[in-house]
């Protein structure tokens, strides 16, 4: 553990704080995309199946029971809670382009062609991409709410994060995870254009809105 | 062997 992956945890900790404080204080969950908050129980669900087999740490335990059990209240929350406010008619991203070829990716280029090992490596290429629906929805309606923006900059921030740990990592412990790395690369990539945006606008105390 | 991956990120 180092302060980057520390950072980058916590960093993911409070995006999740966020999106659920704005859910609940709006009563409403304008402008979040389903499609994606589906794909990351996903993520979780394949990925920390290795609850079961893999003793890390109570921290690693800890995060792990947290991430799956507030995505999952996530889903609850916009399917029942808050159902009337969520808009299908605009989160219209087709979710199989995404996980269709995570899949085949994950049954090509894996560290070991074993059921676990497969789940794990397709939750890294799923995680990598799943943010598109949420970033299709901006790039549709052209704004957001300043809240739902905290939200997707501290998301992209624990993406962010885990860049600096990988170098660091790779001097103080010969720790190197290719798979990890790209897809970690290409998900902070997508992430940019948002960044652009969030620094120049909504950091300026200006509404988060994308030129026509 | 999980040693030199990064199986302990979340």
């Amino acid at each position: 553990m180092n302060l980057f992956r520390l950072l980058g945890d916590l960093s993911h900790l409070a995006s999740i704080f966020i999106l659920i404080h704005k859910i609940q204080t709006t009563r409403s969950c304008r402008g979040i995309s389903f499609q994606t908050q589906a794909l990351y129980v996903t993520v979780f669900v394949a990925r920390y199946i290795d609850l079961f087999f893999r003793w890390i740490s109570l921290y690693n335990f800890f995060m792990k029971i947290f991430f799956i059990a507030s995505s999952v209240y996530i889903l609850y929350l916009m399917k029942y809670r808050y159902r009337p406010t969520h808009d299908p008619s605009i989160d219209t991203f087709k979710v199989e382009y995404l996980v269709g070829p995570a899949v085949v990716l994950s049954l090509i280029f894996n560290y070991k062609f074993e059921f676990t090992e497969i789940l794990w490596t397709f939750s890294i290429y799923l995680e990598a991409v799943a943010i598109l629906p949420q970033l299709f929805m901006l790039q549709r309606t052209g704004e957001a709410e300043t809240i739902t923006t905290h939200y997707l900059a501290a998301l992209g921030a624990y993406r962010a994060l885990y860049i600096p740990n990988w170098i660091y990592r790779y001097f103080t412990e010969d720790v190197v995870d290719p798979i990890a790395i790209v897809a970690g690369l290409v998900q902070t990539g997508l992430y940019l254009d948002f960044f652009y945006v969030y620094f120049t606008k909504v950091l300026q105390g200006q509404k988060f809105e994308l030129p026509a | 062997d999980d040693d030199a991956t990064g199986k302990d990120e979340l």
